[in-house]
This record gives C-alpha cells, structure tokens and sequence, in this order.
C-alpha cells in the first residue's frame, strides 16, 4: 500500500 | 510605489484560477525583475510556484522590494469579475496595507478599481534542489488534462511509467483499471501537438490524481506542460507562459510528492 508524504520531506525551508 | 500593468490582463486571471483553490492565502514577492509566489497547498503535499518577469508587463515600476500578503481566492475573486480584453493593472505604495486593482475594458472609457486589504503572513520559503531528472516529458496541455481526468473517475493515483518504448499513465480502483500510453510524435509541424519524452533511466513512480487535477486547472495558460520526474522525489508539472511574440514571460511550476510504499 502507497501512502503520500509531504512535500517539506523533500525541500527544507531556507 | 509598485506598479505593474498587463494589457493581456487575462494572463492575470487564468494564473489565479490556476492556484486559487490550491492555495488560500500567499505572498507575492514583488522586485525590479518581477512578480513571483512560492506556496505549499493546506495538506502540504504540493508546491506552486509562479514567476512573472518584469519583461512581461506593458508597464512595470518597483521601486523597493515589496511582499504582498493576501486571500487568493479574494483576488481571484475580484480579478474574475475583469473581462477577458481587459487592460490589467496592479498597483501599491510602498508602505501598503492594501493593493490597488484597475481593470481598463479595451475601447471603452470606463476604470474599474479595487482595493484589496493586505494581510502578514509568515509564509517560510522552501529551498527547491537543482535536479537532474530521469524522465522529461513534454506533451499538449489539454491532453495532460484529460489523461487526469479521465483516469481520476477510475482510480485516486496514477502509477507513471517511463521506459524506452514509452510513457504510460496507469490507475486502478473498484471499477476496474485504466491506462494511457503515450509515444513520441514524429514530425514537429504542429509543436502544440507534440510529445516529446526523453528518457535518462526508466521510471515508475505514484502520484494522487486529486492534486494533478488541480495543476491542470493551468492548461489555459499554455498549449504545451512538461512532466519532469525521478525516482524518489516530488513531480515537476511545469506551464510556460509567452507573450504574443512567444518570448517566454513567465511560469507556473506545480511540485507533487509522490506516493511512496509504506
């Protein structure tokens, strides 16, 4: 089963 | 004082429709090279950024950096009531609380002005890593919309394949399955009409299709969006906005997360 991750695992704040 | 106007103020009006229900409130990052938002939706499994260069506008005047903090969909809203023809203009003094809209209908004699009240927001931007991405994938607009489309009445995600013979939009759900394969076109006559895919290394990757239809709400902001995707890392749905001497004046670039195995 595919479950959705958010997008701030991918870009940090800067 | 900043003060831009857009005689294709419809360009204005399809860019809100394009974010308005993704994104509630945000802040336009106003500088001498022009207009540019960075948003994540409420979920926080997308992304929308928008740039307008300043190149783009008829008339463009920035005298200090500003951010302009406000309700989208109040904006889009209120910029939904400019006709299609009609001259846009965007205006604000420098220590604003509120943002100034002149809509000028074309070959008539009447201004049409909005205020809109500006709001703090303590928006954090996110650092977007420079990627070199496996698969891109250009292809008309309007079919992307309405591979979504369709494939959304099936099933909530969309299992993207790339591989050398081809990029296929796969779904399944209670119903049954469906999917879309997509080859390259061969001639370049109708470029609107083309899809162009390049390969680096195969890909299959899951995206919700409730987020991909909100970005194809941007399709009439140009005839041709590219996919751009690798493995493990969010999607790149990107619309590139021309003028009427096709220079490229801006874009809106929509990020997704992909659905990963838990």
């Amino acid at each position: 089963k595919k479950g959705q991750v958010s997008i701030t695992n991918f870009f940090k704040p800067t | 004082m900043f003060e831009a106007r857009m005689v294709r103020g419809f360009i204005i009006k399809r860019i809100l429709e394009a974010i308005k229900d993704l994104v509630s409130e945000a802040s336009w990052d106003c500088s001498t090279s022009g207009m540019s938002l960075q948003a994540m939706d409420t979920s926080h499994v997308s992304l929308v950024s928008v740039s307008l260069k300043a190149d783009g506008f008829d008339k463009y005047r920035c005298d200090r950096n500003l951010t302009l903090g406000m309700n989208l969909a109040s904006l889009a809203q209120i910029v939904k009531a400019a006709g299609n023809d009609d001259v846009i203009t965007i205006k604000a003094p420098d220590d604003a609380d509120k943002i100034t809209l002149i809509f000028e209908p074309k070959s008539e004699t009447e201004t049409w002005e909005y205020e809109i009240k500006l709001m703090n927001l303590d928006s954090e931007y996110l650092g977007i890593p420079e990627t070199d991405y496996s698969v891109k994938i250009n292809l008309p607009s309007h079919k992307f919309q309405r591979i979504c489309r369709d494939l959304s009445q099936i099933g909530d995600s969309v299992t993207i394949s790339a591989a050398k013979d081809g990029v296929r939009f796969s779904t399944t759900g209670d119903l049954g399955s469906g999917n879309v394969k997509l080859n390259q076109t061969a001639s370049a006559d109708k470029p609107d009409e083309a899809v162009t895919i390049k390969i680096e290394e195969p890909i299959i990757l899951s995206f919700a299709l409730k987020y991909l239809n909100h970005f194809a709400r941007a399709t009439a902001l140009s005839p041709q969006v590219s996919l751009s995707l690798s493995k493990d890392v969010p999607l790149v749905v990107e619309y590139v906005i021309h003028d009427d001497d096709d220079d490229e004046i801006g874009y809106i670039r929509y990020y997704l997360a992909p659905k990963i195995e838990e």
